[in-house]
């Protein structure tokens, strides 16, 4: 099954 | 001083419909300009980003700039005493501990007053996103109901859905242990009314997977507008976005799936 990516790949910086 | 002021209660308590399932508690940014939220869910898979403009309330005024922790249950809560009618405004002084939701009857002869407590939102400070303003490949704008249908639909086949998206228009595929199941949306060549339209902007095919669970949570927004976007570009967070009203805007993020 695909893999969930996490949104804070995309947008934040930490 | 805070004030905001909406004649339609109903338009505050459908963004906490829109947001209560993502979100157990969020910072409210209040400054000159309106009401800002940002906040990702729990798993860090999704985004939700709230605009509500200072020049869609009816009375506004923000002294200075407040950053309010709320808990997403309590505000509900609190909105579920508001009638349908009533109008509703919110409340606070500089560095508040507490905020205020005032409903008021039509006739003005029913005043209620609620007190919140604001919370310590002193864990990681996500401050404000600069979400880029990207050209995306494709652009789909498509009644809210229907999108809100395939992915209820959809979710019984299985834990995600393919969205490929060309000129023609926008399939979404789902398959699992039972089964599969396609839905294609064709581009409408004349809708009669505009929120029945639906409308696909393409630079360049996609094709994404997106997560059930997420879907059907954006999809609680949609008693706020008629019509949804859904911004994409491969490889990059899907955008859905739903206009409130003349006063904003909800938009969620979703990271795309990716094969192992």
């Amino acid at each position: 099954a695909p893999k969930q990516r996490r949104i804070r790949e995309f947008f934040v910086k930490w | 001083m805070f004030e905001a002021r909406l004649v339609q209660s109903a338009i505050l308590k459908k963004v906490l419909d829109a947001i209560k399932d993502l979100l157990t508690e969020a910072t409210f940014e209040c400054s000159d300009s309106g009401i800002q939220v940002q906040a990702m869910d729990n798993a860090h898979v999704s985004l939700v980003s709230l605009n509500l403009r200072s020049d869609g309330f009816d009375k506004y005024r923000c002294d200075r700039n407040l950053s309010m922790g709320m808990s997403i249950a309590s505000m509900t809560k609190i909105l579920r005493c508001a009638g349908a009618e009533d109008t509703v405004t919110l409340r606070a002084v500089d560095n508040p501990e507490n905020i205020m939701f005032i409903f008021e009857s039509p006739n003005k002869e029913k005043l209620a007053e609620y007190e919140m407590k604001l919370i310590n939102m002193d864990q990681e400070h996500l401050g404000i996103i600069k979400t880029k303003e990207t050209s995306y490949s494709c652009v789909v704008k498509m009644p809210s109901q229907e999108f809100s249908r395939i992915c209820r639909d959809l979710s019984q086949f299985g834990e995600s859905i393919t969205f490929a998206c060309s000129k023609e228009g926008i399939k979404f595929s789902a398959s699992g242990d039972f089964g599969q199941a396609t839905v294609k949306l064709a581009q409408t060549a004349d809708a009669d009314k505009e929120e029945e339209a639906v409308l696909v902007t393409m630079q360049e095919p996609v094709k994404l997977t997106f997560s059930c669970r997420y879907l059907n949570c954006f999809v609680k927004a949609g008693p706020l507008c008629a019509q949804v976007q859904l911004s994409m570009s491969n490889d990059v967070p899907l955008v859905c976005e739903y206009k409130i009203g003349d006063i904003g805007h909800i938009r969620y993020y979703l990271a795309p799936k990716i094969d192992d």
